[in-house]
């Protein structure tokens, strides 16, 4: 039964066609991925792929990935990438431009903040490669009760409220210019 | 990928003649409880390819929100608590029934005497403004205290076997009063750990100013993960602002990984079980009910 299934077997996907994005935002960009449930030979060679186009202001949200290594290789453009291991220390925090890679292991925490225009394609060793975000409406703090998020960070309620439920996006966001930290600054003081 | 991470006299760690009983090798003591570990490097656990752990929260101790690159399962041998995990992508399902008190550590009563007027007035005032739909609806809520939502909060206790997947953050809080014991086996071995053969432990929160455990790589203080971003970019991420995002990176925490909670835990949590069959299977109380009561 598996010669036939792989003789007859689809081997390619094209992931740059835009109307097949998985997360899209105007003005942000797109990131689209495939995996073995949209390609299913993927689950024979266990890997899987993510591709993403941002404009200039756009950063994608921290996060990490929960069961693959990732390799990230710019195909165009300019970011800045900072990368965090398990003992909380920034491993990597460099532009990275069209032609260069970053290993991005299993765990470590990442954030990428566009320069101009950044386009990448990620491999991961996961045919289903999961993430978890450190920001934003699913991320892992988004999950957490405000009690733990007081006590974890020694922080009032209102400042954990802040924590947990300002930033909406799930995946990309605008990186927001120095001028309108200012302004929240004086309406916070 | 197996020869990352294996010290080359390791290398042949299978050589299985005699076999030793071991005991915890490094302890790392927190606030409210303990991390003890068995050295994963010893010939006979790196054979099979585990590290063990035991985690000790004492009375009212919060075992901070932390992850791991491989599959874990853990034994609880004393002691009752509560604990969530996030997995990303579900739904938040559990909701508090009053919003949170605006200043935690007031008195009992003060926070009834309060939580029963800001609730009608915080309802009051949501429902004013819902009247005002539009952008700022979910941050102003936000201020206004809605009540909280999380994901999934289960209630443990000794005896339970509790699995958790790699990548997947866990907290748990001692409810009992007794400490928690729980034993736990991390399978770096698995094929799910896609790193070496080093049990890498990763924290959503606190500091480990005493360092990780296993080896001398792991020697260093451990912080947690959001502390080796640039706080500029954290705040832009977190929509905060600078201040609340150092903050965040616990730079002068040096409670560990199990910290105190002071005052009430407020986190909902559904009814027990009517108090444990099992507990009344052990210890019966007083002679049996009827002949089928054995």
């Amino acid at each position: 039964g598996l010669e036939e299934t792989i003789c007859s077997m689809r081997t390619h996907e094209n992931i740059d066609d835009p109307a097949r994005a998985d997360v899209y935002k105007p003005n942000l960009g797109r990131v689209t991925s495939v995996n073995s449930l949209t390609l299913p030979i993927l689950q024979y060679v266990r890997l899987s792929a993510t591709r993403g186009i941002i404009q200039g202001n756009a950063m994608v949200l921290p996060k990490y990935n929960m069961n693959a290594n990732e390799i990230l290789y710019c195909t165009r453009g300019q970011a800045r990438i900072q990368v965090v291991n398990d003992n909380g220390q920034n491993v990597l925090d460099q532009q990275v431009q069209k032609g260069q890679l970053v290993v991005i292991p299993q765990g470590f925490a990442y954030v990428v903040q566009s320069q101009n225009n950044f386009e990448w394609i990620s491999f991961k060793t996961n045919a289903n490669a999961m993430i978890s975000t450190l920001a934003g409406r699913t991320s892992a703090l988004r999950a957490l009760p405000l009690e733990v998020i007081t006590n974890a960070y020694q922080i009032s309620l209102e400042e954990a409220r802040r924590l947990k439920f300002n930033t909406l996006e799930t995946t990309l966001t605008h990186a927001r210019s120095g001028q309108q930290q200012l302004i929240d600054q004086i309406v916070e003081a | 990928r197996q020869s990352l991470g294996v010290p080359p006299q390791l290398r042949n760690e299978c050589n299985l003649d005699n076999l030793d009983v071991l005991q915890a090798t490094e302890t790392i003591k927190s606030e409210a409880g303990q991390l003890e570990y068995w050295d994963h490097n010893h010939p006979q656990i790196r054979c099979a390819g585990v590290s063990i752990a035991r985690l000790v929260i004492e009375q009212g101790g919060l075992y901070l929100p932390t992850f791991f690159s491989s599959p874990k399962i853990s034994y609880v041998v004393q002691g009752m608590g509560i604990s969530g995990r996030v997995i990303p992508g579900c739904a938040e399902t559990f909701m508090d029934s009053q919003p949170m008190q605006q200043q935690q550590g007031q008195g009992q009563q003060g926070q009834q005497g309060q939580q029963g007027q800001q609730g009608q007035q915080g309802q009051q005032g949501q429902q004013g403004q819902q009247g005002q739909q539009g952008q700022q609806g979910q941050q102003q809520q936000g201020q206004q205290g809605f009540p909280d939502m999380y994901q999934k909060v289960e209630h443990v206790r000794h005896g339970d076997v509790i699995a958790i997947t790699p990548g997947s953050a866990h907290w748990i809080y001692n409810t009992g009063d007794q400490p928690l014991v729980i034993i736990s086996l991390l399978d770096i071995a698995n094929y799910q750990n896609q790193l070496d053969r080093n049990p890498r432990v990763f924290r959503l929160a606190g500091n480990n100013p005493q360092g990780g455990f296993g080896g001398p790589q792991q020697q260093q203080p451990q912080q947690n993960m959001l502390s080796g971003f640039d706080p500029q970019v954290l705040a832009q991420a977190l929509k905060i602002d600078v201040r609340l995002a150092q903050e965040l990176q616990n730079q002068q925490d040096n409670r560990g990984n199990i910290v105190r909670v002071r005052g009430p835990f407020q986190v909902a949590r559904p009814p027990l079980r009517q108090s444990y069959e099992s507990e009344k299977w052990r210890h019966p109380r007083g002679p049996p009910q009827s002949p089928q009561d054995n």
